[in-house]
C-alpha cells in the first residue's frame, strides 16, 4: 500500500 | 494527479501565503499562533526529508520546498521580526500535550519501522492536531480577524480536498494509505465548526467573533 520510492502526496 | 489533490495543494499554497502576506503587510502577527506555525515547520521539516533521499516529481521537490521555506519564513516573522506584535499571553498551548502522544502513536501506528517512515508518521498525525493552538487562541480571544479566517478557511478546505482526492484515488487506481486517510477525517472534522462559523458569519461580511 505504501509507495515504494516514498509518499508522492505532499 | 487529480483536479482534487491539484486543487487541495493550491488551497494549501494559498493559506501559507494569505498568512505570509498578512503577516508582512500588516506588520503585525496579532491573534495568529505562533505556535500553531512551529507545530507546521516541523511537521514540513519531518515529512519532506524524503526531499533527500528520493526523487518523485519536479511539481513534488518544489512545492515541499516551497511549504518548508514558507513556513520557517513565517515563524521567523512572527518570533523575531514581528515579535513585539505576539500576542503570546494567549498563545498559551501546551506543545508537548500534542507532540509527546502523536510522537508515541507514530512509534507505535504506521506502514514500516524505519527512521524516515516514522517520521512520515510523525508528520501526518502532528498535521492533523497542528491547528489545535491556533483555534484555542481564536476561542481564548473570541474572536479573529478577518484575514486570519481566509487563512483558516484554505488550510481547512486543503485537508477536505485531499479527502475526494483519496476517494478518487481509491476507484481509480487501487491507492489508499489508511494513515493518511484516518488522519486526514481528524484533520478535516477539527474545522468542522470553524467552517459553519467561517459560512454564516464572514462571508456575510461580518467579523467573527464568538459569544461570551
Amino acid at each position: 500500500l505504501k509507495d515504494e520510492v516514498g509518499h508522492d502526496e505532499l | 494527479m487529480n483536479i482534487f489533490r491539484l486543487t487541495g495543494d493550491l488551497s494549501h499554497l494559498a493559506a501559507i501565503i494569505i498568512l505570509l502576506l498578512k503577516i508582512w503587510k500588516t506588520r503585525s502577527c496579532a491573534g495568529i499562533s505562533g505556535k500553531s506555525q512551529i507545530l507546521f515547520a516541523l511537521v514540513f521539516t519531518t515529512r519532506y526529508l524524503d526531499l533527500l533521499t528520493s526523487f518523485i516529481s519536479f511539481y513534488n521537490t518544489i512545492m515541499k520546498l516551497i511549504y518548508i521555506g514558507c513556513a520557517y519564513a513565517t515563524v521567523y516573522l512572527i518570533y523575531m521580526k514581528f515579535k513585539a506584535t505576539y500576542d503570546g499571553n494567549h498563545d498559551s498551548f501546551r506543545l508537548e500535550f500534542l507532540v509527546v502522544p502523536v510522537g508515541g502513536l507514530a512509534c507505535l501506528v504506521n506502514h514500516d519501522f524505519s527512521f524516515l517512515e516514522i517520521l512520515w508518521t510523525f508528520s501526518i498525525y502532528l498535521e492533523s492536531v497542528a491547528i489545535l493552538p491556533q483555534l484555542f487562541m481564536i476561542s481564548k480571544t473570541g474572536e479573529a480577524e478577518t484575514i486570519t479566517t481566509h487563512y483558516l478557511f484554505f488550510l481547512g478546505l486543503y485537508r477536505a480536498l485531499y479527502l475526494f482526492n483519496w476517494i478518487w484515488r481509491f476507484y481509480f487506481e487501487g491507492f489508499f494509505d489508511m494513515i493518511a486517510i484516518v488522519a486526514g477525517v481528524v484533520q478535516t472534522i477539527l474545522y468542522c465548526d470553524f467552517f459553519y462559523l467561517y459560512v454564516t458569519k464572514v462571508l456575510k461580511g461580518k467579523k467573527l467573533s464568538l459569544p461570551a
